[in-house]
């Protein structure tokens, strides 16, 4: 059974360019899994950018040293293809009755296309939004899961003009990413436009009844001393029944120093 | 110190909205900026419990008491900030990103800020051609005391004033540009540290944006009266 919360996905990750893979995402999560980090695939950096994790494994230089970043090729003279990469990872997760499991990715740039146990599920544009994915009806009986994102770079990751500028030629402004990665004139571009799984990839495992982004607001009367403290949370009943809740809130004073509070 | 249990039916499926009745509080410990007092914060754990199944989901933050306030000065035509109802001299640091990889840990976060704290900042000034900096960002701001400025994604040179003009209208979709900024303000409402929502930098966003951006971020009525009730 697994346990109520949250569980980060960071680590046995692998990456590979999407052009060396000839498998397609519901092979890679059933009957091809990659084994391990060999050609094609390498070691991933999630949370990370595709550049980075290239960087990791020595693949390119680091660009923050000399003029290594001139030696990279920029995404606009190799396509978007060339910074469209796989990431592979497996995870352990067997529920019990009535549980339920969401994958959870709090950053993606910039489209990207999820496969889990050879299903697929396609996530929206956008590299400031959160994807959550209800997976709980195609996890594997056996516990043992397997993972494949596509990710793809901005639709629009623009060309460095020759005379360079604040965000080259602004093509990125057409996307709802980052600019600065077109360079600016206190940096050079970043070849891949920050592409990849760039923020927390977590499970969240709750029973029938989960909790969903709530709001805590504070207001004060009397010159600060009367405040009152306002909740406000989203439910969701994802069991076939109605769900006799009782909903706590608990406000503790803060840990003081190295005081713990038991 | 408080705990307050409500009752709840959900039906099959469904997805609600529930608010708790306010919780009083006398002379809270308040949260301060860097240099003005402690950043008091408090652990608000929520959780719900299903009748016949146990604890079914938990949340929990660190949220401190303090009310920030900002508006035009009319004699100088700056912004003036208060919090807790005492001016504030702002010394602001821009802020792009922490790494161009976006090699991005609570380590790399804590130095970073802790260092602009160290440096007697009380504000960080997050530009609208970097990110909507994350959660672990965030969370060093209100344990050292940094206000934060988060600009959204529009930038004077991308976006209209660069050379040559170019997206005089801003990004292409405009509905995924509002899906975008609505989940990113879900993401960091709740922190102490957040001072201000801007459009972007050095350009307005496109009308229909800013105006559902104002809309949006506009103070909940139920907060307008100040007299108490």
């Amino acid at each position: 059974m697994a346990e109520i919360g949250k569980t980060v996905l960071n680590s046995g990750w692998l990456a590979a360019r999407s052009t060396d893979v000839d498998l397609t995402g519901v092979q890679l999560t059933t009957t091809h899994p990659p084994s391990g980090p060999s050609s094609p695939w390498m070691t991933a950096f999630v949370p990370g950018t595709v550049l980075a994790t290239l960087v990791e494994n020595q693949v390119l230089p680091d660009p923050f040293y000399g003029l290594e970043n001139k030696s990279i090729i920029d995404i606009a003279d190799s396509g978007r293809e060339h910074y469209t990469f796989w990431f592979f990872t497996k995870f352990q997760c067997k529920l019990a009755v009535n549980q339920h499991v969401d994958l959870n990715f709090r950053g993606i740039n910039y489209s990207a296309e999820v496969y889990l146990n050879g299903y697929k599920k396609v996530l929206g544009k956008g590299m400031f939004r959160r994807h959550s994915l209800d997976v709980t009806d195609i996890l594997s009986p056996n516990g043992q899961n397997l993972l494949a994102v596509i990710v793809h770079p901005p639709d629009h990751p623009g060309k460095i003009p020759s005379s360079g500028g604040q965000g080259g030629d602004h093509e990125i402004g057409k996307d709802v990413a980052a600019q600065y990665v077109e360079g600016w004139d206190w940096m050079t571009p970043i070849r891949d436009r920050n592409t990849g799984i760039w923020d927390e990839v977590s499970l969240s495992t709750t029973g029938p009844v989960k909790i969903m982004d709530p709001h805590l607001v504070s207001s004060f009367f009397d010159d600060y001393k009367r405040a009152y403290l306002h909740a406000t949370v989203e439910l969701e009943n994802r069991s076939g029944w109605v769900a006799e809740c009782s909903l706590s809130i608990q406000v503790e004073t803060e840990v003081e120093d190295n005081i713990c509070l038991v | 110190e408080h705990l307050q249990t409500q009752q709840l039916s959900i039906p099959p499926g469904a997805r609600v909205q529930y608010s708790f009745p306010e919780i009083f509080f006398y002379k809270p410990n308040l949260w301060w900026p860097n240099g003005m007092g402690k950043q008091s914060l408090y652990n608000v754990t929520i959780d719900v419990d299903v009748k016949g199944y146990g604890e079914s989901d938990m949340w929990n933050h660190l949220f401190g008491f303090r009310k920030i306030e900002n508006y035009i000065d009319s004699a100088t035509g700056g912004r003036l900030f208060k919090v807790n109802g005492e001016p504030v001299f702002i010394r602001g640091g821009n802020w792009i990103l922490s790494d161009g990889l976006l090699r991005l840990s609570k380590k790399r976060y804590q130095t970073d800020i802790k260092f602009h704290a160290d440096m007697n900042f009380n504000m960080m000034r997050c530009w609208g051609g970097g990110l909507a900096e994350r959660p672990e960002f965030y969370h060093y701001c209100d344990v050292y005391g940094l206000l934060v400025w988060q600009e959204f994604w529009i930038t004077g040179d991308v976006d209209g004033r660069g050379d040559p003009i170019s997206n005089p209208n801003g990004p292409l979709d405009h509905d995924l540009f509002m899906l975008c900024a609505r989940d990113t303000v879900k993401l960091l409402r709740n922190h102490a540290s957040l001072a201000l929502w801007v459009g972007g930098n050095e350009q307005t966003p496109p009308d229909d944006i800013n105006a559902a951006l104002k809309h949006d971020l506009r103070l909940h009525p139920q907060f307008e009266n100040g007299n108490g009730n």
